[in-house]
């Protein structure tokens, strides 16, 4: 079914701190919100490609999955 | 697996951890049973030795928390983050915090996580590894549960850590060379007494893999560790116990982890005090008193504090006298009597073992006090002493009580 758009926002906060979190992922406060978004699927990217997903930086339903489960809070990738 | 920007790692084998305080999904001797099981993992693929501390700075401070608390990375309530930890160095570097929202488990059901999966996973962190990508690494940052019994490490995590500190350091005793396989031997008869042979040295021939099961009846057998427990007697060799029961005939033979599954294996020594019903197991500077299959809370101890000089790292064996209440501790060519009564080494001491225990001139594997003689054992030999008459009545085979 098509995601509600109250959802879809809360995926992408979520998916967003995790990105802060584990892949050093720096939401730049600009106006270009395509950028922004160019940005986070880089990183999208990064991590799907850590865990063996595909590759697409999508915020599809396997990689939010993944983002949902159990770790450790220690960044996958770090600057 | 990775290592941390910069490869940050401890430059000693020696590093001391301490717990600041406990979760109450759990008995403290739990989590301590979980952190020291959980160092075990490291201790067991590395030369790194680990000890605890009870007061002051350690290394690796563990501590419980939730939500903000005094890092830049606060917890976030139950599931999500449960734990995290930071490479080795100063202040924080190498502490372990843990989630104090999550549910804490020593089982690995799905209704809490098993602590000691997820401390040895941070503790991984706080000797420098990163996260690796392997699925079913250690490292890998997706909690797992899985058996905690037989835990063994992925190669993945081993390779990460051996290239942070390189293999354990060969084991003290001396390399055995591997034997054909044979069939028991009848005993050798009783040597006429001399004085022990020395040391054996080791000989050509592939080394014997470590830590393959011994054959009872191997000639060359030699032992870390023997205590009485109950009536019984128990033979300890790298992870492996033989178990002599007055009840039964024949040899029980087990791992150590099957009695006590948080218990470093590879024991220096060993003691019963029978009339507290308690065994204390040494390794290297530390100590464990068990009673039965539960290990006392508060353990492992410093050997310090039974009156060591810090001089002494290590010991190499232990026996209780049940008829005096001491107990001697050997260490090279030395002994110390302990007043198992007023819990304090005596004076006078250390001697050397020669003067008092005849014809026992070199250091000792192990010793056992049975039907009121002392059993010196050194390599595959073990030397019967009366020490009321001070005299040395035979020497055996140290499996000789196999009835090989």
């Amino acid at each position: 079914f098509p995601v509600a758009p109250e959802k879809e926002k809360e995926d992408m906060q979520f998916a967003k701190k995790y990105l802060e979190n584990f892949y050093d992922f720096k939401e730049e406060k600009t106006l270009f919100k395509a950028k922004d978004l160019n940005q986070m699927s880089d990183k999208i990217r990064e991590m799907q490609s850590f865990f063996g997903l595909e590759v697409n930086g999508e915020l599809n339903p396997k990689t939010l999955d993944m983002m949902k489960q159990p770790r450790c809070g220690t960044p996958d990738v770090r600057s | 697996y990775s290592a941390f920007p910069h490869r940050p790692t401890w430059r000693k084998e020696d590093v001391t951890y301490r717990i600041l305080n406990y979760t109450p999904d759990m008995l403290q001797a739990d989590v301590e049973e979980a952190i020291a099981r959980a160092f075990q993992v490291w201790s067991s693929v590395t030369p790194l030795r680990f000890t605890r501390l009870y007061g002051g700075q350690a290394d690796i401070m563990i501590s419980f928390a939730a939500g903000f608390h005094g890092d830049f990375y606060s917890f976030d309530g139950p599931g999500g983050t449960l734990a995290h930890a930071y490479p080795p160095g100063g202040g924080i570097g190498g502490d372990a915090h843990f989630d104090e929202d999550e549910n804490w488990t020593k089982f690995t059901t799905y209704s809490g996580y098993n602590l000691f999966l997820v401390a040895a996973h941070e503790l991984g962190h706080s000797l420098g590894l990163s996260h690796s990508n392997v699925f079913g690494a250690l490292m890998y940052p997706i909690y797992m549960a899985r058996d905690t019994r037989n835990f063994q490490l992925h190669q993945d995590d081993i390779d990460g850590i051996q290239a942070l500190y390189g293999p354990p350091r060969e084991s003290p005793a001396l390399p055995t060379k591997a034997f054909p396989p044979q069939e028991p031997t009848e005993m050798a008869p009783a040597e006429t007494p001399t004085e022990m042979s020395p040391r054996e040295e080791p000989t050509e021939g592939t080394p014997s893999k470590p830590h393959q099961r011994p054959d009872d009846c191997d000639p060359h057998l030699s032992f870390d560790a023997i205590t009485t427990l109950r009536g019984e007697t128990l033979f300890f060799k790298d992870s492996y116990v033989w178990r002599k029961s007055p009840y039964f005939s024949d040899i029980e033979h087990d791992t150590i982890f099957s009695f006590w599954p948080s218990l470093i294996a590879g024991f220096d020594a060993a003691y019963e005090v029978d009339n507290k019903d308690r065994v204390l197991f040494f390794k290297d500077n530390q100590y464990w008193a068990v009673s039965g299959y539960s290990i006392e809370s508060g353990f492992p101890k410093p050997i310090q504090n039974l009156g060591f000089p810090t001089s002494v790292r290590k010991i190499d064996a232990a026996v209780h006298d049940q008829n005096t209440k001491r107990t001697y501790f050997f260490v090279g060519n030395k002994y110390w009597s302990f007043n198992e009564n007023t819990q304090s080494m005596e004076r006078g001491y250390p001697r050397k073992i020669a003067a008092d225990f005849q014809g026992i001139s070199h250091p000792v594997d192990a010793a056992l006090q049975k039907n009121g003689y002392f059993y010196f054992f050194h390599g595959s030999n073990q030397y019967e002493v009366d020490i009321k008459k001070k005299k040395l009545i035979r020497i055996m085979k140290s499996n000789s009580w196999f009835n090989c």
